[in-house]
């Protein structure tokens, strides 16, 4: 089988219109804005206080309507990646 | 080997003697300096003004051996969401990766503490970032901390090596390495050295590591003290260059600093080399600090050679350059590296020219080789496409198959250079194939990009599959990197690297290609009625059958005697030795996998489920005290020093040394009365004034009280307070503070020892009875209570007791 993938409560969204809309989107849907993510413009570190921190699944709700969000062009919820030292 | 040199630097660090891979000051004449770290040094380059960090799970800037060289600026903890990034501590020690990593770039020379780094001028940061869940918001995150101040950034992790993950950067790790390269140190592009493939697991093959599989990274591979590979190291086309790393037992290992501000040798694997490298790059910089990310490469390529490191697969590419799947284009040579760079010019705009090829469904069928051709001209009517002079060069493919390890994929230029791409992988039994999947190779680096690109892919089932369900490729994009003019413009440059006549080719390989080799064919002599030819094993005096068994003599071993047969080996065997003097294979000791000789301590492997003693070259079920058995070398490893016995870790201690005690699985110095050791501060503080022994500085934390005290309640009172008694504690030396009978609140002793009850209840004869009265206890039950002698059982002291008492 596939390896399950474990789903976190962050999530990578892109964003035009700079850290005030992005303050704001954030907001409207229940996030927090943790900020730009490192130099990448327009990219901002959401998270999300009422989902489950690790799952199993990418859990639906009132959350995921942030998707359909006109102003947002891109999001990926963030899953923890197996890595190992050398 | 390189001659005693007049000028020959020497440090007081206590691990100096050990670095036999930088300097031969101890005279052994065993000595592998080949990189040539120390004559880089006498140049003047230490990593003066350049700036590393280590992307790993902390690093303990406080570490006597890195304080000094440590970079605030150049540190983050992305993990803590702070600045501070020193490791989180706990009693296994987990988290002494980056630190170990730390050391070999910028560990402080000369101060008498562990070792010197290769840039011991540099400075050092690190980025904590394994040590939670990481996720591509993570690593985009650590890639992109302060690019215009880090200059390099050095990783020594990647996807599971479990030969069944396909992994690499996610969309935002992928645009921050972009933008590192874009951007990063003010447009010259930052610099990411990555841990090559690590077969930590067996059955791996490093181009499903999309980190070493990218052109933005320097990949490197390591390579043992004797020039072997190493037990771990996955064969890889994108490999660019190796250093020296840990080995087999008898190997020499590398030393580097260790969490709790110690020194080890216990630092393995391509986790040793790339901070190696990022070190030598540090040098590089300081010589030339204008040197862009892909004249780093460059100069790598120029540079690094083969001297005697062992690969079957050495070959010559079109451009002149030696190369191998296992250490790309071999050992790295800082003292070459300075001083290219010193004289270095920026090598020509890179140009990117892509060519898909046609979108015609292929069937990939089992045991036959799908050709897939493409034919470029390097986009020749693109001026700004056009490559003529190939750096890297990646092959994205879309394959469908029902099981991915199957595959083997080489890519053959059109000079003839081939890549392995892909080997098969037996634990891979993945149905998804690859999706858009980059392999990358640097095998045709300097060789012209135009003509026809051959992919070449191989199926072979290993296990049973539906015959009727076939492999299909899709469709494969060739991507050529390079420039369109001569990286290095001859007319102002002489580029013709120093290392080229340092070069020192391995005997009898250099030139021919392997399997020229294996082409050549035995001289063809008489011999008696059988006059066939001869088993290639055989030696001169012929054979009397094809076979390897009907030889009369051999070229290199014969296996076995007269009573079981007898036959001419190239090698011999497991359980065997090779006997050169005699050209016979010789059975080693019972137990023995490997050996040099018969007797019993002349092992060098052991069989399954014995262990090797390196000290006795024997095999043991069992190991001795202060060794733990390692499953993955087979051998017994020392514990740590201080530990007696240990679990599985020479850190994990289950016993220590005389003079020392456990601290979770950490053996400490056992501290004097009064005092305990403190792990984080690692030396021995003062317990509470009322312990004689603790575990730490609070009241709550005593073992044993002191002189005077005595303990209550796990803490130390100069006298019992209210509802205890002074007693004596069995094995106590002394005495305790006991609890009196429940609802009493003084008394000197126990049982009917109350002097004084609570609230509600009265004393009689010495125990508290509840106040409560019955007022019919004549007629009800006081004869029963008192017959029974219930009063004196704590359940039934409620009933009327009291008023029966007193009634006498």
């Amino acid at each position: 089988l596939p390896s399950r993938n474990i789903y976190t409560n962050h999530w990578a969204v892109r964003i035009s219109g700079g850290r005030e809309e992005a303050d704001k989107l954030a907001t409207k849907y229940g996030y927090n804005n943790l900020g730009q993510i490192g130099s990448l413009e327009d990219h901002y570190h959401f998270h999300h206080s009422k989902v489950v921190r690790r799952s199993a699944f990418s859990l639906r709700g009132s959350h995921s309507f942030i998707n359909m969000d006109p102003k947002v062009h891109w999001i990926q919820q963030q899953v923890v990646k197996s890595r190992v030292k050398r | 080997y390189i001659r005693t040199d007049q000028n020959f630097i020497y440090f007081n660090d206590p691990k100096w003697s050990n670095m036999w891979y930088i300097h031969c000051s101890d005279r052994s004449g065993r000595c592998r300096s080949e990189m040539n770290i120390l004559a880089a040094w006498q140049r003047g380059y230490t990593g003066k003004n350049v700036v590393v960090t280590i992307l790993d799970d902390g690093i303990e800037r406080n570490h006597p051996d890195l304080a000094q060289n440590y970079d605030q600026l150049a540190s983050y903890d992305v993990n803590g969401n702070d600045h501070d990034p020193t490791p989180r501590y706990d009693s296994s020690n987990e988290n002494k990766h980056g630190t170990r990593c730390a050391g070999e770039v910028a560990a402080v020379a000369n101060n008498s503490h562990c070792i010197v780094g290769i840039a011991y001028n540099a400075r050092i940061g690190g980025i904590r970032m394994l040590d939670g869940d990481v996720t591509d918001v993570v690593e985009a995150k650590s890639l992109g901390i302060r690019p215009d101040y880090i200059d390099i950034y050095s990783a020594s992790w990647g996807p599971d090596d479990d030969g069944k993950t396909v992994d690499g950067p996610g969309p935002l790790a992928k645009q921050a390495f972009e933008l590192g390269i874009k951007k990063g140190r003010k447009g010259l592009g930052s610099i990411f050295v990555w841990a090559s493939g690590n077969g930590g697991r067996q059955g791996d093959h490093c181009s499903c590591d999309g980190y070493t599989n990218s052109i933005y990274t320097i990949s490197i591979s390591s390579t043992t003290e004797n020039g072997n590979k190493p037990w771990y190291l996955e064969v890889c086309s994108s490999t660019l260059a190796a250093t020296y790393s840990s080995g087999e037992f008898y190997d020499r290992k590398i030393v580097t600093t260790d969490l709790r501000q110690r020194c080890t040798d216990g630092h393995t694997g391509t986790s040793v080399s790339a901070p190696m490298v990022a070190g030598v790059i540090a040098l590089a910089l300081e010589a030339n600090p204008l040197i862009t990310w892909r004249d780093v490469q460059h100069l790598l390529v120029k540079t690094s050679r083969p001297v005697h490191l062992k690969a079957s697969d050495w070959k010559t590419n079109a451009a002149g350059h030696r190369v191998s799947h296992l250490y790309g284009f071999g050992l790295v040579d800082a003292d070459a590296m300075v001083v290219e760079a010193k004289k270095w010019r920026s090598v020509p705009p890179q140009h990117v020219c892509t060519r898909t090829s046609e979108r015609r469904t292929k069937y990939i069928r089992p045991d036959q080789i799908l050709n897939s051709t493409i034919a470029t001209s390097g986009c020749a009517d693109h001026p700004d496409q056009h490559v003529v002079y190939l750096e890297h060069v990646v092959v994205r493919v879309l394959i469908v198959h029902p099981r991915r390890g199957d595959l083997q994929i080489n890519l053959i230029s059109p000079a003839g250079t081939r890549s392995q791409l892909l080997a098969k992988r037996l634990f891979d039994n993945s149905n998804e194939g690859f999706r858009n999947w980059e392999f990358m190779t640097v095998h045709c680096w300097g060789e012209k990009a135009e003509g026809q690109w051959t992919l070449e892919i191989l199926d072979s089932p290993s296990q049973l599959r539906n015959p009727e369900v076939l492999g299909k490729l899709k469709e494969w994009t060739l991507i050529l990197y390079g420039t369109s003019e001569h990286p290095y413009n001859s007319h102002y440059s002489p580029h013709h690297s120093r290392s080229r006549m340092l070069e020192i080719p391995s005997p009898g390989q250099e030139r021919k290609e392997p399997d020229l080799l294996l082409q050549e064919t035995p001289d063809e002599e008489e011999v008696d009625e059988y006059n066939g030819p001869c088993h290639t094993e055989c030696g001169d005096q012929g054979c009397d059958g094809p076979e390897a068994d009907h030889c009369l003599n051999c070229i290199h071993f014969s296996l076995g005697n007269i009573k079981s047969g007898r036959t001419c080996v190239s090698y011999c065997p497991l359980g065997y030795h090779e006997d050169v003097e005699a050209r016979r294979c010789r059975r080693c000791y019972r137990g023995c996998e490997k050996c040099a000789g018969r007797a019993h301590n002349q092992c060098t492997s052991c069989r399954r489920g014995l262990y090797l003693c390196a000290e006795e070259h024997t095999c043991v079920e069992m190991c001795p005290l202060g060794y733990f058995p390692d499953e993955i070398q087979k051998q017994c490893l020392p514990c740590h020093e201080n530990c007696m016995m240990c679990l599985r870790d020479a850190d994990r201690c289950t016993a220590c040394n005389e003079g020392y005690s456990l601290a979770g699985m950490t053996c400490v110095p056992e501290c004097a009365n009064g005092t305990f050791f403190h792990l984080e501060e690692m030396k021995c503080s003062a317990c509470h004034l009322s312990c004689s022994t603790c575990t730490g500085p609070g009241m709550e934390e005593c073992i044993q009280c002191a002189k005077d005290f005595l303990l209550q309640e796990w803490r130390c009172v100069p006298a019992c307070t209210e509802g205890y008694y002074p007693g004596e504690a069995v094995g106590l030396p002394q005495q305790i503070c006991r609890k009196c009978e429940e609802n009493c609140l003084t008394c000197h002793g126990a049982g009917r020892n109350c002097t004084k009850c609570r609230d509600g209840y009265s004393l009689i004869s010495g125990t508290c009875i509840i106040n409560a009265t019955c007022n019919n206890a004549d007629e009800v039950f006081c004869e029963m209570v008192k017959s029974n002698r219930l009063c004196e059982k704590k359940l039934f002291r409620q009933f009327c007791c009291r008023t029966c008492l007193m009634t006498g």
